[in-house]
């Protein structure tokens, strides 16, 4: 495993753990997309149905385990839990997720590196996390302001998909066949959407200013 | 149904 790969890896687990800690901590969500925490959270059970059926590493076992858990409590955090539960800004995350469920799934059962049941499942949560930071950038948009928490995490996640770019680029140049166009083209997709955040957050920042996204 | 390909990453 490539440094890249490792860092990569360990950003995402900060963004998802960071976060879980917070809520946890200061028994808030304010800020903090419900839509988005639960299609990553389908992002990871669809992605590691793996877990059953094959062994990669101890580490791949572990770390898999470990974003299932997290996501899967953040979830239950902002839904159950009666204190977080009250901070959640519920009437601002409006975006409709479900509506992007299906076209993930159609687009994997079109576009996939096989024609089998995890394979496409793998292509659908590929798919599916490229776009499921959208319902949070929409309350970012709409709250327009971003705090200390929505903004480590969506910096979190942004320094997680550039890692795992710069890892794509040195395994292609130093594994034989090691091609991956799915995962490579819905990474970059995701990767642009967080762009176009950096860019309105850092330009806010340096005039500092609340954020403002264009409506 | 196992995993032929080759996805080792998370």
């Amino acid at each position: 495993m490539n440094m890249f790969r490792f860092l990569g890896d360990m950003t995402h687990l900060f963004s998802v753990l960071v976060l879980l800690l917070k809520i946890h901590t200061i028994k808030s969500c304010a800020g903090i997309s419900l839509k988005t925490q639960e299609l990553y959270a389908i992002v990871f059970a669809t992605r590691y149905l793996d877990l059953f059926t094959d062994y990669i590493s101890l580490y791949n076992t572990v770390m898999k385990l470990v974003y299932l858990g997290s996501s899967l409590s953040i979830v239950w955090y902002m839904r159950r839990h009666k204190l977080v539960r009250r901070s959640y800004d519920k009437d601002q995350d409006t975006f409709r997720h479900h509506f992007l469920i299906l076209p993930c799934l159609i687009l994997a059962l079109l576009i996939n590196e096989k024609f089998t049941f995890m394979e496409v499942m793998w292509a659908f949560s590929l798919y599916l996390e490229a776009v499921a930071i959208l319902p949070q950038l929409v309350l970012l948009q709409r709250t327009r302001n971003i705090d200390n928490l929505t903004g480590q995490y969506v910096f979190l996640l942004g320094a997680y998909r550039s890692f795992y770019i710069l890892n794509w680029i040195y395994r292609y140049f130093t594994e034989v066949h090691y091609v991956h166009w799915i995962t490579w083209i819905s990474g970059l997709v995701q990767t642009l959407l967080y762009g176009d955040f950096f860019y309105y957050y850092f330009h806010s920042w340096k005039n500092n200013e609340k954020l403002q996204l264009p409506a | 149904e196992g995993r032929d390909l080759n996805h080792d990453e998370l």
